[in-house]
């Protein structure tokens, strides 16, 4: 019976198509993942990979590998990018261009920002379901904590802790204050 | 792991090697470089919270076991992308209500006490708060060769506050072993200990991005980022915590009982009828 599954498993799954992005925002730009839940043969090699295209001045809002280290490789434009441990300093922080790979261990804190020619990346990522926490937007840390706890922890007023909470309604891209839409086609 | 570490010729008791004090608390923790540690993989910490302090939000590179020793508190647990379903009716909306009274909403939070025991998972975020009338004291397991740690078998503590010392970073730096580790502690014990080089994780990131991130100020950014804080990671709340919490007053608790009292007189009626022969119709 080897050959009604284990032989015939899919192993393609086509992640650079725009029309299959899994997050799109139209002024920042799209993410598509691929992982054991839509190409399960991930499973058994416990891998995972993330394509992105971030628009020009478009922020992937900062954020950390739950579950996986990340290995980006760069496929088009420049962005800046900035990778911090758990000691809050800087273990990278540079520019990075088309042909060139940055390692993110997992749980170390990312935020990557493209250049004015817009940056293109795949991320292979050491889990068949890596996941992210984001910082900042809908889905953050910070918005799933009570206003009271970041008022306490950041010595800050309960309206600055709202706005730090709710000031972005993105979820991981965002647009900068020098974002502009690109129109994105096939 | 490497060979030979579990060749242990002697196991000893331990007591914490070295103690991180904080506003409202203390973080102690075992030496994670000895060999019946190394050997077992773990690395174990003690947190005492006084009353009304608050443990900072953090993550670590390993799952965690925690048992609550001693009081009780508040665990907030963080997942991400899960929805805040601790939140408080939106009010009058709509009637010309400003931001400023906006209701707040957050993840659930969790009621502990002690005898608990707190699973939690590597790499997600979470805070505890002793709002109890003694001291919260819980001991922590961290399972530093679990696979869900693919970083090395060092624990390693994120802080998304304040400016925190990791409780393992001395030891690490120095191997944990021989003098140099003894000289670290007694500069610790001395207070000559410098935490310039501790910070959380937002520390680490551009002001510019930051501000971009979360669409605030300055001065916003630089409270997120902890500049001029030296509370260390376990702070002292202002007032009481506010929360969105079911903490169940005791009216409404009597008011259970007292449902709980009357139903049970009814299933004893019910009982009592079929056993006297009647026949028992059912919808």
């Amino acid at each position: 019976g080897l050959e009604e599954t284990f032989c015939s498993m899919r192993l393609r799954e086509n992640i650079g198509d725009p029309s299959r992005a899994d997050v799109f925002t139209p002024q920042a730009g799209r993410i598509s993942t691929v992982n054991s839940y839509n190409l399960p043969i991930l499973r058994f090699l416990q891998l995972s990979a993330e394509r992105g295209v971030l628009y020009k001045n478009a922020i992937y809002t900062p954020h950390w590998n739950v579950n996986a280290h990340s290995v980006m490789y760069v496929l088009r434009g420049r962005a800046r990018v900035q990778v911090v441990n758990h000691m809050g300093q800087k273990c990278f922080d540079g520019e990075v261009r088309q042909g060139q790979i940055v390692t993110v261990p997992q749980n170390h804190a990312v935020v990557k920002q493209a250049s004015s020619d817009g940056f293109e990346w795949v991320s292979f990522k050491t889990n068949d379901n890596a996941w992210v926490s984001p910082l900042a937007g809908r889905t953050s840390v910070i918005r799933a904590l009570p206003e009271a706890v970041l008022a306490n922890a950041f010595q800050i007023s309960r309206d600055q802790a709202r706005n730090l909470k709710y000031n972005r309604e993105e979820t991981v891209l965002l647009t900068s204050s020098t974002s502009s839409r690109r129109e994105d086609r096939a | 792991r490497q060979q030979n570490q579990c060749q242990i010729d002697r196991i000893e008791a331990r007591e914490p090697d070295t103690r991180v004090e904080a506003e409202a608390g203390l973080i102690e923790s075992w030496n994670p470089n000895h060999n019946q540690f190394q050997c077992a993989g773990v690395a174990v910490v003690r947190y005492t919270i006084q009353q009304n302090g608050l443990h900072l939000p953090s993550y670590t590179n390993t799952p965690q076991l925690v048992y609550i020793v001693k009081g009780r508190g508040i665990l907030g647990v963080t997942f991400p992308g899960c929805p805040e379903t601790f939140e408080e009716s939106q009010r009058g909306q709509g009637q010309g209500q400003s931001q400023g009274s906006q209701p707040d909403r957050h993840q659930k939070l969790r009621h502990v006490r002690e005898g608990d025991i707190v699973a939690i998972p590597a790499g997600v975020a979470y805070w505890s708060y002793n709002n109890g009338d003694q001291q919260l004291v819980f001991v922590s397991l961290l399972d530093t060769s679990n696979v869900n740690n693919q970083l090395d078998d060092n624990p390693r503590r994120f802080y998304l506050a304040g400016n925190p010392e990791d409780e393992f970073e001395q030891l690490r730096r120095e191997g944990g072993r021989g003098a140099r580790f003894d000289e670290r502690i007694r500069e610790r014990s001395e207070g000559r200990h410098s935490s310039e080089n501790y910070r959380n994780i937002f520390k680490g990131f551009n002001s510019r991005y930051l501000e971009e991130a979360f669409n605030v100020d300055s001065e916003t950014v630089k409270r997120l980022q902890g500049q001029n804080d030296d509370r260390n990671s376990i702070i002292r709340v202002k007032g009481t915590l506010d929360l969105v919490s079911p903490l169940r007053s005791s009216q409404e608790h009597q008011r259970e009982e007292r449902y709980e009292d009357e139903r049970q007189r009814e299933i004893e009626q019910e009982r009592r009828r079929m056993s006297r022969g009647g026949r028992y119709e059912a919808n």
